[in-house]
C-alpha cells in the first residue's frame, strides 16, 4: 500500500508541474511529503510559483490563482486514474477570461477521453460546450429543462434572462 | 463508460418527470441563479450512492424530495434514474448498459434497483468502486473545492490521492 | 446594552425584508431571535424565502441565492449605520446577470452617501463604475495601476487581456 | 467622510511608490487574476489597523513586505498612507483631512502616524471606531463572507450586529 501511494503521488506530481505550466503559461508547482513521516500518515504539502513570482505561501496567492492551482491538482489526479465523467460546477467564477480560455481549451483535449458537464454563468463557458442545457423556473421553484441550441442566440438569452434568483 | 440519461421525479425542484440526454464531450448546463443547476448535479450524486446530507446540501433526508412550492403541494417520493453507456466495460458487468435508480419515500424508506433488479445501496457504491465515481472523488469539482484542496488540513487532499491509487 | 441591541435587531430586521425584496424581485425573509435565551447571547437566526418558493433552511438555497441573501443582509446593517466607505471584492462573481443588474442598480443609490469601490471581473460591473481603475503585472510580481477611461474600450481590453494569473 | 488617496510603498506586490485617487461614487478596480486587486483592499484594511495575518492571507508578520521576485530583489520595509477627506466631521476631530500613515520593517518594527505625527496602533483604531470602520465589520464585503454571515456558527453574525448598534 505505501509502495502503491508513493508511485501514485509521483505520478500525480508529474502531471501536476505539466498541468500547472500550461495553465498558469509558466511557473511550477510541486507536491511533497512532509519529511521524517510515514508516508501513510504524512502531511502532503503543496507548492505554486505563479511565472515570475517568488515561492510564497498557497495563502498569499490571489482568488483565482488558487482555485486554478487546485483545477491544476484535481486534473493531475484525474489524469493518473481518469474518471467516466466530470462535472464541473462554477469552477470558472474567480477566473479571468484569459484564464477561462486556458482551461478550457484543456477540457476539450481531455473530452475525447471524458465527459465533461460544466455548469456556468459565463458565456465562453458556454461557447466552449458541445451542447447546451438551460435550466428554467417558468413556475416558481418548479425547474424543467429546455434543450438549447447553441445557433438559437435568441433562445439562450431567454433563458439566461429570465429574471432572479 | 459514459452517462447516456439521468431522469427526475420528485428530487428537489424537480416535481414532473424530467429527462436529460447526454453526449459524450462537453454539456454545459445554464440558467439564472436558483433554477436548479446545482439540484441536477446533487441527483447524479445521489443516484450513484452519496448519502451524506452535508453534501447534498440538506440537514433531513427528506429535504431531498420536492417540497412543495405557493402553487405545488409536496411529493411523497424522490426517484433518480441513471443510464450509464458501459460499452468499454469500465464496470466489469456483462452489460453494454446499466441503469441505477434510487428511490426515498417520506417514510424513510428506500429503493434501489440495478437494470430494475432490486438491490441494496451497498451494491451500487461497490459497482462504482473502481470507476473514479467514489463519492468525494474528484469527478465533481465545485467552487468550495478549492479551499478543501488546499487547506492546511491535509485529510481531504490525502483521501483524493487515494482514490487515485 | 440589551436595549439598544435589541433596536438595532429590528432596525436591520425592517431593511433586511425591504432590501431582500428588491434584490429578489419579491418573496420574504426574516431574522429572528432563538427564543429562551438571554438576547445578548442568542444566536441569530435568519430566514429568507425566494418568490413563490416554500421556505427552506439557508442550506438549502442555491449559491447565488446564498451570496444575494448574505449581501441583503450586510446591506441591511449598513444602512442602520453606514460605514464612509464601502469595499466589495468580486461579490458578483456566484450572481447571474439579472442579479447583479439589480445590485448594481441598488449600489447607485446608496452611492449618494456612501463611497463604493467593487472589485470584479464582470462587464456589467465595470459599466456601472463612475472610474475605472486597471491593475497589471506588466513586470511579473510588480503590480501598477493604470487609470482606465470607462470610454477608452481598447484600453480597458489590454489591461483585462494581459494574460494569465 | 471618504477616502480620497491611497498611497503604497513595498507593501505586498507593489514595491514602487503608487497612488490611487479615489471620488465619491463608484470606483472599481480591475485586472488579471493575481495582479494586486485584493491586495489594494488589503492595504486599505491595515492601513486603518487590521493586524489579523489570518484576514490579511499571510501567516507572518513580514509576508506584508514586498518579497521580491525573480528580477526584484525584496525590500525592508512596508508603507501604507490613506488620506480621508473629513469635511462632515464624521471623525471627531478638528481636521477636514486625515492622514494615516503605517509602517512595517523586517525587523517586525513598526511605526503608526496621524497626519505626520507620531501615534499608536491604538490611536489609529480608536479614532475609526464610531465610524463602522472596524476591523471584521461591514464596510469590506468579499465572496468569503458568504459563509460567513449565513453559518449556523452566530458569533460573526452577531459581531456584526454589534458593530451596527
Ligand atoms: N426539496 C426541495 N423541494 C423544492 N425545492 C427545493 C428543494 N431543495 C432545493 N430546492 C430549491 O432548489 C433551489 C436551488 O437550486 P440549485 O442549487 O440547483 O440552483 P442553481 O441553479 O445551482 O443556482 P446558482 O446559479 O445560484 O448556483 C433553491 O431555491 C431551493 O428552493
Ligand atoms: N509580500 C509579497 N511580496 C510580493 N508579492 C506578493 C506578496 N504578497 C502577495 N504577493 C503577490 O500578490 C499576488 C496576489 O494578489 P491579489 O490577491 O491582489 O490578486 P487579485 O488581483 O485579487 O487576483 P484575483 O482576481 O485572482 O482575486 C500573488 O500572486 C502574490 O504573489
Ligand atoms: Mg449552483
Ligand atoms: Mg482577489
Amino acid at each position: 500500500a505505501k509502495k502503491l501511494f508513493i508511485e501514485t503521488l509521483d505520478a500525480v506530481r508529474t502531471n501536476f508541474k505539466l498541468v500547472f505550466q500550461e495553465l498558469f503559461e509558466g511557473g511550477d508547482a510541486d507536491i511533497l511529503l512532509e519529511e521524517e513521516v510515514d508516508p501513510l500518515e504524512a502531511n502532503i504539502i503543496v507548492k505554486a510559483r505563479p511565472r515570475g513570482k517568488k515561492i510564497l505561501s498557497i495563502q498569499q496567492l490571489s482568488g483565482g490563482e488558487r482555485a486554478l492551482t487546485a483545477i491544476s491538482l484535481l486534473f493531475s489526479l484525474y489524469l493518473v486514474k481518469p474518471s467516466p465523467f466530470c462535472i464541473l460546477d462554477e469552477v470558472d467564477a474567480p477566473l479571468d477570461d484569459a484564464n477561462i480560455g486556458r482551461f478550457l481549451k484543456m477540457i476539450k483535449r481531455f473530452s475525447d477521453n471524458t465527459q465533461f458537464i460544466t455548469i456556468t454563468h459565463n458565456k465562453l463557458t458556454m461557447e466552449a460546450a458541445d451542447i447546451l442545457y438551460g435550466v428554467t423556473m417558468k413556475q416558481p421553484g418548479v425547474s424543467q429543462i429546455v434543450s438549447v441550441n447553441l445557433n438559437r442566440r435568441g433562445e439562450l438569452e431567454d433563458v439566461l434572462g429570465e429574471g432572479s434568483a | 463508460m459514459h452517462l447516456s440519461k439521468l431522469q427526475l421525479l420528485g428530487f428537489k425542484s424537480f416535481p414532473e418527470k424530467t429527462e436529460l440526454v447526454f453526449n459524450k464531450g462537453i454539456s454545459c448546463i445554464v440558467g439564472p441563479n436558483g433554477c436548479g443547476k446545482t439540484n441536477l448535479l446533487d441527483a447524479i450524486r445521489w443516484g450513484i450512492g452519496e448519502s451524506r446530507m452535508s453534501v447534498l446540501r440538506g440537514s433531513r433526508l427528506e429535504e431531498i424530495i420536492f417540497a412543495g412550492t405557493r402553487d405545488y403541494k409536496p411529493l411523497g417520493m424522490a426517484e433518480i434514474s441513471i443510464t450509464f453507456d458501459n460499452h468499454d466495460h469500465a464496470v466489469p458487468s456483462g452489460y453494454d448498459e446499466i441503469n441505477v435508480t434510487r428511490r426515498l419515500f417520506r417514510s424513510g424508506e428506500s429503493e434501489f434497483l440495478i437494470n430494475r433488479t432490486p438491490c441494496r445501496l451497498k451494491d451500487i457504491t461497490e459497482m462504482f468502486l473502481d470507476t473514479g465515481l467514489a463519492p468525494g472523488a474528484y469527478s465533481v469539482i465545485e467552487q468550495s473545492m478549492v479551499d478543501v484542496i488546499l487547506s492546511d488540513k491535509t485529510e481531504d487532499r490525502r483521501f483524493l490521492f487515494e482514490e487515485a491509487a
